[in-house]
């Protein structure tokens, strides 16, 4: 899974 | 932040403009799907849980309350002001949403990012608000005639989704380790269900006219 994916969108 | 992700951003605050003053200014919530509403205010209210603990910056924090925000007014008229309320039929805005909430779910507990209870809801609220639209165009399907500013609402929103879609694309290209599978397979899904009210848009708005929508 997508361990890097920032939370910084909407 | 980029320009596609920043007008994509305002876009979708315009749809909320755009909805608000129609139902504030025109006094009624006709050709306004309640269901998609309140989908919105699911997503928004899971998604942006994070407001507590999670901070990126002071643009993302404002926005996210401003979408809370916004949702949960729009929900309150229709659902609970005169005369707005009066003007909500519900028999014609019936779409099932429980067939969309309940998947989308199932699909957040079995399908994300690292199996932490906020991931779960996180997830869950990405699946949803890709379908978060489908009430909204059942109902105008329904009506075969769109109001003008309905579907420059439909239009705004569809418009922050491709924006979103260019963002992504231009991420991947510029950030090292930008991936994230779960908002790109979500968001094309979503993006992709705008396709065939876009046709009928540009259809009826080319040539500087202002036709109401027509759907077949």
């Amino acid at each position: 899974y997508d361990g890097a994916a920032p939370k910084d969108e909407l | 932040m980029n320009i596609f992700r920043f007008l994509g951003d305002m876009s979708h605050i315009l749809s909320f403009v755009i909805l608000l003053l129609k139902i504030t200014q025109g006094k009624s919530a006709a050709g306004i799907s309640l269901r998609t509403q309140e989908l919105y205010m699911i997503v928004f209210c899971s998604r942006y849980l994070d407001l507590f603990w999670n901070f990126s910056s002071l643009y993302n924090s404002f926005l996210k309350v401003v979408f809370i925000a916004c949702s949960s007014a729009i929900v309150y008229i229709i659902r609970f002001k005169s005369p707005q309320k009066d003007t909500w039929n519900p028999e014609l805005d019936n779409f099932p949403i429980q067939y969309l909430i309940g998947p989308c779910a199932v699909a957040g507990l079995l399908i994300n990012q690292d199996w932490t209870p906020f991931e779960m809801i996180w997830a869950f609220s990405i699946y949803l608000e890709a379908v978060a639209i489908l009430p909204q165009l059942f109902l105008l399907q329904k009506q075969g005639e769109v109001e003008n500013l309905t579907s420059h609402y439909v239009a705004a929103l569809g418009a922050y989704r491709g924006l979103y879609l260019m963002n992504w694309v231009y991420r991947y290209f510029t950030e090292d380790d930008y991936l994230q599978r779960i908002v790109w397979f979500a968001g094309t899904v979503q993006t992709g269900l705008y396709i065939d009210f876009f046709y009928h848009y540009y259809q009826s708005k080319r040539g500087g006219l202002s036709r109401p929508v027509k759907l077949p």
